[in-house]
C-alpha cells in the first residue's frame, strides 16, 4: 500500500496577490504530512500535522488567520476522525487555542464524547493542559481588513468569502 | 477552512478538518466543519472525504458522508465527489470542495467553486492546483 494525503485550503475567493502563498502552503503541509507517511506514521497523525500547519498559517481561515464573527471575536471549529474504528472528535466556537484540530483529536482520544462547545471546550482544554493563547494573535490584518469592509448592513459576506459563482 | 485526508501503510484512512468559519458570522454560529458527515467523515469500508464550503449548505446534504454514500455504490473518488457537489448546487444552490480518499490509494480534490487551493503526495509526487482543471506535478 502507497501511502497518500490530500490537504485543501478554504472553496471560495482567493485573491491573486493571496494565491501562490495559499499553493504553497498546501504544499509544504502536504509534504510534512507525507513523511510522517513515509516514516510509518498513522494516517491520523498525518491529517493533524498536515492541518496544524495550516492553522498556523496566517493565509488561511483556520487558527492564526481565521475570519472574525460580527463582533470581532474568533470563533473556530474542527473534527477529525479515524476510519479503522469510526472514533471521531470535534470541538465547536472555540477561542483563544492555536490548534483546534489537535483539541478536537483530545476530545476523540480523551472523552466519549463526539463534539465539546464554546466554554466547554476551553475549560476541557485548560483541563489536558493546552496552552491558551491572546485572541489577537489569532487574527491577521487581512482578517481585520475583511470583517471591517462587511459590518455595513449592505455587505454580503458570504458573496466576498464563497465568490459570486463557481 | 482547511482538512486533509489520508491513507496510510496499513490502508487506514482519516480526515481531520479545521474552520474560523462564515466572515462575520453571528456569535455562537456553528456551520459544517464539526458535524460529523458534514465536515468530514472517515471509514476504513469506504473513503475519507473533508469539506469546505458553505457551511450551512454543505450541512444540509450531509456532504462528507454523501460522497462516500456514492463510493459505496461503486463510484470512483473523484465521480462520487463531483456528483455530490453537483447535487449540493443543484438542491440547494451550495458550492464548496472536496478532498476525498479511498483505502486503495485512490484520491481526488474537486470543488464547484472559483478556487480551492489543493496538493497531494503519492509514490514520490507531489500534485497540486488551485483553478479548476489546474494540476501541476513534481518530485519531493
Amino acid at each position: 500500500m502507497l501511502p497518500l494525503v490530500v490537504v485543501h485550503g478554504g472553496a471560495g475567493h482567493v485573491p491573486k496577490e493571496r494565491s501562490e502563498n495559499s499553493a504553497m502552503g498546501v504544499c509544504s503541509a502536504t509534504q510534512a504530512a507525507y513523511r510522517i507517511l513515509q516514516d510509518g506514521g498513522s494516517s491520523m497523525d498525518a491529517v493533524v500535522e498536515a492541518v496544524t500547519r495550516l492553522e498556523n498559517n496566517p493565509f488561511f481561515n483556520a487558527g492564526c488567520g481565521s475570519v472574525l464573527n460580527v463582533k470581532g471575536d474568533v470563533e473556530m471549529d474542527a473534527i477529525v476522525m479515524d476510519g479503522r474504528t469510526l472514533a471521531s472528535g470535534a470541538v465547536s466556537a472555540v477561542r483563544n487555542i492555536a490548534n483546534p484540530v489537535q483539541l478536537a483529536r483530545l476530545v476523540m482520544d480523551k472523552t466519549s464524547h463526539a463534539c465539546l462547545t464554546a466554554e466547554g471546550a476551553s475549560q476541557f482544554a485548560r483541563s489536558m493542559g493546552v496552552v491558551e493563547v491572546p485572541q489577537e494573535s489569532l487574527i491577521t490584518e487581512y482578517a481585520r481588513m475583511r470583517w471591517r469592509n462587511n459590518l455595513e448592513p449592505s455587505a454580503n459576506p458570504v458573496e466576498c468569502q464563497m465568490g459570486k459563482m463557481g | 477552512t482547511v482538512g486533509a485526508v489520508a491513507v496510510d501503510a496499513e490502508g487506514n484512512v482519516a480526515c481531520a478538518t479545521s474552520t474560523g468559519g462564515m466572515l462575520n458570522k453571528m456569535e455562537g454560529r456553528v456551520g459544517d466543519t464539526p458535524c460529523i458527515g458534514s465536515g468530514g467523515y472517515a471509514d476504513n469500508l469506504s473513503g475519507a472525504v473533508s469539506t469546505t464550503g458553505y457551511g450551512e449548505d454543505i450541512m444540509k446534504v450531509t456532504l462528507a458522508r454523501l460522497v462516500l454514500f456514492h463510493m459505496e455504490q461503486g463510484q470512483s473518488a473523484e465521480a462520487a465527489s463531483d456528483v455530490s457537489l453537483a447535487y449540493m448546487k443543484s438542491r440547494v444552490g451550495g458550492l464548496g470542495g472536496v478532498v476525498t480518499v479511498d483505502p486503495r490509494g485512490n484520491w481526488a480534490a474537486c470543488f464547484s467553486s472559483r478556487q480551492m487551493s489543493w496538493a497531494a503526495a503519492q509514490g514520490g509526487t507531489l500534485h497540486h492546483g488551485l483553478y479548476a482543471g489546474e494540476h501541476f506535478t513534481q518530485n519531493i
